[in-house]
Parts: structure tokens; sequence; C-alpha cells
């Protein structure tokens, strides 16, 4: 569908991505990570997209399995939500996959 | 007003309260922490409550300042959200409350 495609784009395009919603403490914790890594993500609120976001939420789960938020991409890899991610950044592993993502 | 009598009494009747959203990773937290504790929260989805659900989130704000949830009471004393409430378990003063309010 073209919303697949779209997300398909956006996280091809954009080395760092999250679907989020705006009021969720979980979403938070990973927007807070990455500010704190100096990484300037493409951030994608689902609740402030009206129905589309609900779709989006939809089409996410189709492309990775995951429905819930966040739900995080780097370089056009699906990485995960909260806690993998902070997973990931406590074993060492996130920065490099942002650097090789970012080309820094 | 007659929703705001009503969270009075239920913080009043019920040591343990838990006002929660059911998707919310902030409140699953809390939901789980007290089963490990071996205490059974009364509580209550906003969520799925449909409009009466936003109106009681606004009424805990006027009682309590927070309009976040999770919103925790135990004795009817507020407590306040997740972050508040682990606090409080890692300092060891969670569980003497809980005790107080349970009468156990
Ligand atoms: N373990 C997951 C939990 C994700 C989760 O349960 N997210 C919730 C919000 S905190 C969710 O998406 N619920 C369904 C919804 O909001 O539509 C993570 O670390 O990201
Ligand atoms: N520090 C607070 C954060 C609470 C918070 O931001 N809660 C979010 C959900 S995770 C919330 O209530 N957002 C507004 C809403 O869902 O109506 C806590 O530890 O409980
Ligand atoms: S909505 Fe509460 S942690 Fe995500």
């Amino acid at each position: 569908s073209t919303l697949e495609e779209s997300v398909k784009t956006t996280v091809a395009e954009n080395p760092v991505v999250v679907y989020s919603k705006s009021w969720c403490s979980y979403s938070s914790q990973v927007k807070t990570l990455f500010g704190k890594l100096q990484v300037k993500p493409l951030v994608i609120e689902l609740d402030e997209l009206g129905s589309e976001g609900s779709q989006l939420q939809n089409v996410l789960e189709k492309l990775t399995g995951q429905y819930t938020v966040p739900n995080v991409f780097i370089g056009g890899k699906h990485i995960g939500g909260c806690s993998d991610t902070l997973q990931l950044y406590n074993k060492g592993e996130l920065e490099p996959l942002i650097s090789e993502a970012t080309g820094k």
C-alpha cells in the first residue's frame, strides 16, 4: 500500500527514526536517550496524526511485527522498542549502529 | 462534584488504588510491582471508561495536582506516579506504607 511504501521510504532516508506517542513515557525515554547521544532522530508522533496515526501503527505492525510504541529504526533496520533500544545501549552496541547509519 | 466525591471514597475505602491506562507501560510497571509484593490493588483503567475516564483524569489532577497516569494511592494517601512509587520501593519505604494500609 502507499502508506507501507511511505514508511519504507522514511526509514530508508532517515538514519534514526522513532515512531512515538507524545504523552508516552517509554517514548520519551527513547527520545531522551538519543538526545543524550547528540542524535536528532526523525520523530513521528502517531497521536498527533489523527486517523493516519492508527493506520501507521497497523502498517508498522505489518512491516515489523511490532504494534507498540516507541518503534525505533536505525539505518533502515528495525531496532525494536524502548527496552530493546536501552539494552543495545547498555551493551555498547547502540552507538556503533548510529555512527554507521549517520556516517559519523 | 459527585465524581470528586467518588474518587475520595474510592481511595478511602481501598488500601491500594492505581488509576491506570491499560496499554501504558509505566502503568504496567506499577501493577507488576504490586503483584510482586503480593498486593492486589484496585485498578481503574481510565482508557476503558470512555468519556468518564478523561473526566476522572481531570478530577484527579484537581485533587492531587497530578494529571498523568499511573496515579497511585496507598491508605488514602496520594503517592504519585511510577517513578515516585519505584523510588519509595527502592528506599524500603513502600512496603511499610502498604502493611499499614492493609493492616498486615
Ligand atoms: N517492551 C516494549 C513495551 C511497548 C509498549 O507496551 N508500548 C505501549 C505504550 S507504553 C503501547 O504501544 N501500547 C499500545 C498503544 O499505545 O497503542 C518497549 O520497551 O517498547
Ligand atoms: N514521571 C511520571 C510520568 C507520568 C507520565 O508522563 N505519564 C504519561 C503516560 S506514560 C501520561 O499520563 N500522559 C498523559 C496521558 O496519558 O493522558 C511517572 O513516573 O508516573
Ligand atoms: S503510555 Fe505510559 S509508558 Fe507509554
